[in-house]
């Protein structure tokens, strides 16, 4: 009997093979491959003196404490049983060879000389993934979730919001930190659609970058215990955005779809020591957060290429009518852009139209000035017309004119777009009293 | 002013008194011109009196606004900031006024009005001002039998054509050598007791000019052979309008 070493392959002879075999012998061989492993063997040669049930001369193979069967005879021989190119394959990593021989090998007389046999071993990995190959019940690997083979051996995994223990095989639940970082994905509750499993602290939380409004759309179904008069005693799946609960969910009836208007969002899932509901199902998307749609202060203001929906880094650009200025308080301004923040706010608040004012107009040297239209004011459009002191002095003008009109500048310009204002020049020659000469 | 009538508020509104050395007469141009003689503010035969013009200019009273003296002085001087003399004018030769013409520039404008007027320049083409027998105007302050007058008055007069004013000349047997050059013209009467005199130099002498309406200045009161012993010599404004354009233009 001799122990064969721990090796992946090897060969096994009978004793002086390839010399007849001796008579009277019996051999024993114990093959051991590593864990992970079966034993596959085969007969490279076979010649022993058949007889009938390998009464006389015969090798007998065992595993898994099996017989695999006694055999015997020669290549072609019509007693005995000839192990041909048959594959012995072990269930675990052992098989046990015997080899045994009567104490003659005589045929009418004639001593027949019987080679033995030579024998080839080799370790095949072990799919412990394989129900099948399961050597003994309590030898079965039972992964709870997922099994892996891999040669010379094979792991446990579990399904998501699973843990694998420290028996490598079991999984629990796991679900108290669960982190999404992708723009959309899908979240559900253990098991789902199958009940979940009691006892439950879990917690989603989904972090996407600043700017970015998180909507979460529940599937079908939706099934967290209730009851009838109190709200959510047993269960609840509670939703929180930026630290703030935003709803709390059980029963049958489905959220539906909810915009939290948040890049952050955890979802809390707690249940007690019993139940049979199916749970829950989430899948999540973002889009850029939305700012409220500009809306102008008065009827004055212009928004350019208003858009129906302005999301995180939209903006907005605003301008008056002609003959009005941006204001905002007591400031004038150039112009105005409006920026969507990621809180959703805009970053400037809008400005407002406020009619350009000229001023009081330019004092005319030995004249004066007259409103035209109504009201008489300095506002856009107003209209005043210079004139001198008649008869003393003429109005000279430019060729636009002696009316000024307030414009968009906020100047007042002539009829020409001209800014400089008339001169009252004298009149000369034109006494107001000339002598009269009566009597001729 | 000898053989004329009172003015009365607003016939002459023009009217300018001067006091500079003495008494005498200015025409307003535009609002802030005074056009009048030279020699009243560099009289001939000063001496050697050589006081500058910016001087003179700091001195100088210039009232508008009013028929009576006493009111025009109440009614305040107005500030002269510069003096124009022709070139031409040379208060060293005593019997040549040529070029006796002279502008004050005040230094703030004038508000004008009833009282306060100015008085046109004539049309660089038309002399039928200067023709003989064209009537005139002259209103001044000057002296009115040997009294100088508080009140402004005016006389009419005609334009005298140029070889009568220099016949009678010729005919003045008192021996001053005066030159009747082109830039005068004489205007008044032989025997007709209506002349200017002392205290009306500077005054202009002005016509109607019936096509526009305008009362336009013709001439400068200048000099005499004493008054209203015969013809009364003035300035011909219209040989001189290029050089008071120049000045004023350059100065606005």
């Amino acid at each position: 009997s001799s122990p064969v070493p721990r090796k992946l392959f090897g060969e096994i002879r009978s004793p002086g093979y390839p010399k007849p075999y001796p008579n009277n012998n019996i051999s024993i061989w114990n093959i051991h491959v590593p864990k992970g492993y079966v034993v596959k063997l085969t007969f490279k040669y076979f010649d022993l003196e058949p007889s009938e049930s390998c009464f006389y001369d015969y090798v007998k193979i065992k595993a898994d404490k099996k017989n695999l069967g006694r055999y015997c005879g020669q290549l072609g021989s019509t007693t005995g049983n000839h192990p041909g190119r048959k594959e012995f394959v072990s269930k675990g990593n052992r098989m046990h060879l015997a080899f045994h021989s009567d104490f003659s090998n005589e045929d009418n007389g004639t001593v027949i000389p019987y080679r033995g046999f030579l024998a080839y071993y080799q370790a095949v990995d072990l799919d412990e993934c394989d129900p099948n190959n399961a050597v003994e019940e309590e030898e079965r690997p039972q992964c709870q979730h997922f099994c892996h083979n891999y040669v010379g051996g094979y792991f446990c995994s579990c399904r998501t919001g699973y843990q694998l223990q420290s028996d490598h095989h079991s999984c629990k639940v796991e679900c108290s930190s669960e982190l999404f970082t992708e723009a959309s994905g899908y979240l559900s509750s253990p098991e789902y659609p199958q009940p979940y499993p009691e006892d439950l602290r879990c917690n989603y939380s989904i972090r996407l970058p600043k700017g970015l409004s998180i909507i979460l759309k529940f599937l079908e179904p939706f099934e967290i215990d209730d009851h009838q008069q109190v709200h959510c005693p047993y269960d609840q799946l509670k939703i929180q955005a930026r630290g703030r609960q935003i709803g709390e969910f059980c029963g049958t009836e489905s959220p539906g779809s909810i915009e939290t208007n948040s890049n952050e969002v955890d979802i809390l899932f707690l249940t007690d020591e019993s139940g049979f509901s199916r749970g829950w199902k989430i899948h999540y998307t973002s889009e850029k957060i939305r700012c409220p749609q500009p809306v102008p202060r008065d009827q004055f203001t212009i928004i350019r290429d208003l858009q129906p929906v302005y999301q995180f880094q939209d903006y907005f650009v605003v301008s008056c009518k002609t003959g009005y200025n941006l204001m905002e308080g007591n400031r004038k301004l150039l112009s105005f852009t409006a920026v969507c923040q990621a809180d959703g706010t805009w970053h400037q608040s809008m400005p407002r139209c406020e009619i350009v004012n000229c001023g009081s107009p330019t004092d005319l040297t030995n004249g004066a000035f007259i409103y035209v239209n109504e009201p008489a004011n300095n506002s856009y459009q107003s209209v005043i017309t210079y004139q001198c002191n008649k008869p003393y002095y003429d109005i000279v003008t430019g060729t636009g004119g002696d009316s000024f009109t307030c414009s968009s500048e906020g100047t007042w310009v002539d009829q020409d777009g001209q800014v400089r204002i008339p001169t009252c020049l004298p009149v000369c020659g034109k006494p107001v009293s000339p002598i009269t000469e009566v009597q001729r | 002013i000898l053989g004329g009538k009172p003015a009365k508020a607003g016939n002459f509104p023009w009217q300018a008194l001067t006091a500079i050395h003495g008494r005498g007469g200015g025409a307003l141009l535009g609002d802030r011109w005074i056009l009048t003689a030279a020699h009243t503010i560099l009289p001939k035969g000063a001496g050697g009196n050589n006081v500058s013009l910016e001087q003179l200019a700091e001195e100088a009273n210039v009232f508008l606004g009013h028929t009576k003296v006493e009111e025009l002085h109440k009614m305040g001087n107005h500030p002269v900031r510069r003096i124009f003399i022709h070139p031409d004018y040379d208060p060293k030769d005593d019997y040549n006024f040529n070029g006796d013409i002279a502008l004050l520039e005040l230094k703030h404008p004038v508000t004008l009005g009833p009282g306060v007027l100015p008085i046109c320049l004539p049309d660089t083409t038309n002399t039928t001002f200067y023709m003989d027998g064209h009537v005139g105007y002259v209103s001044g302050f000057g002296v009115e039998k040997n009294f100088i007058s508080n009140k402004l008055k005016y006389v009419s007069l005609p334009a005298v054509a140029r070889e009568k004013c220099q016949s009678w000349l010729d005919s003045k047997k008192r021996g001053l050598p005066m030159i009747f050059s082109e830039n005068m013209f004489c205007a008044g009467f032989l025997t007709v007791k209506r002349d200017t005199c002392q205290g009306d130099s500077g005054s202009v002498f002005t016509v109607l000019d019936t096509g526009s309406g305008r009362w336009v200045a013709t001439g400068i009161v200048s000099w005499g052979i004493g008054c209203a012993e015969g013809y009364g010599f003035y300035t011909k404004i219209l040989n001189y309008l290029d050089w008071i354009k120049g000045i004023v233009r350059e100065e606005r």
